[in-house]
């Protein structure tokens, strides 16, 4: 079933970096991503490219198909429309951008398949 | 003011075994 949004996609929501360091969610960058990252000694994080976006059984949901890392697995996840996933270089992206700034008042751009989004993964299951 | 952790934001897209 999809995933409702949780609140930290709220603009103005304090997000703390993994040097400790507090950003608006609105703030972050892909470097903030990055570096957190590379500190963490559990979590690595991939490249995952949208392959496909279809619709989901509800009507508010779509299904979302990743290739993720360099093995290019793929994965597919059920989200609401006005899920937001970080692009590299890009920022914050939803299937419905108008409706996750209305909702969360988070400015979005549109997530396109050939998107390349920002995923975690756990270093030990390399 | 609640503070979330960075990596609460980001999917956790774990590639499965199977296919």
């Amino acid at each position: 079933s999809p995933v409702a949004l949780p609140p930290f996609f709220m603009r103005g929501s304090i997000i703390q970096l993994a040097d400790g360091e507090l950003k608006r969610v609105e703030d972050l960058k892909t470097e903030d991503f990055i570096q957190s990252a590379e500190i963490s000694s559990e979590l690595k994080i991939d490249s995952s490219t949208v392959e496909r976006i279809d619709s989901g059984q509800n009507p508010n949901a779509v299904v979302i198909q990743f290739s993720v890392g360099e093995l290019k697995a793929q994965v597919c996840v059920e989200v609401l429309v006005e899920y937001p996933f970080f692009v590299f270089g890009q920022g914050w992206s939803s299937c419905c951008p108008d409706r996750t700034t209305q909702l969360f008042e988070l400015s979005c751009a549109k997530l396109c398949v050939g998107d390349v989004c920002v995923s975690l993964t756990l270093r030990s299951l390399r | 003011v609640p503070v979330f952790p960075w990596h609460s934001l980001v999917p956790f897209l774990a590639p499965t075994q199977s296919d």
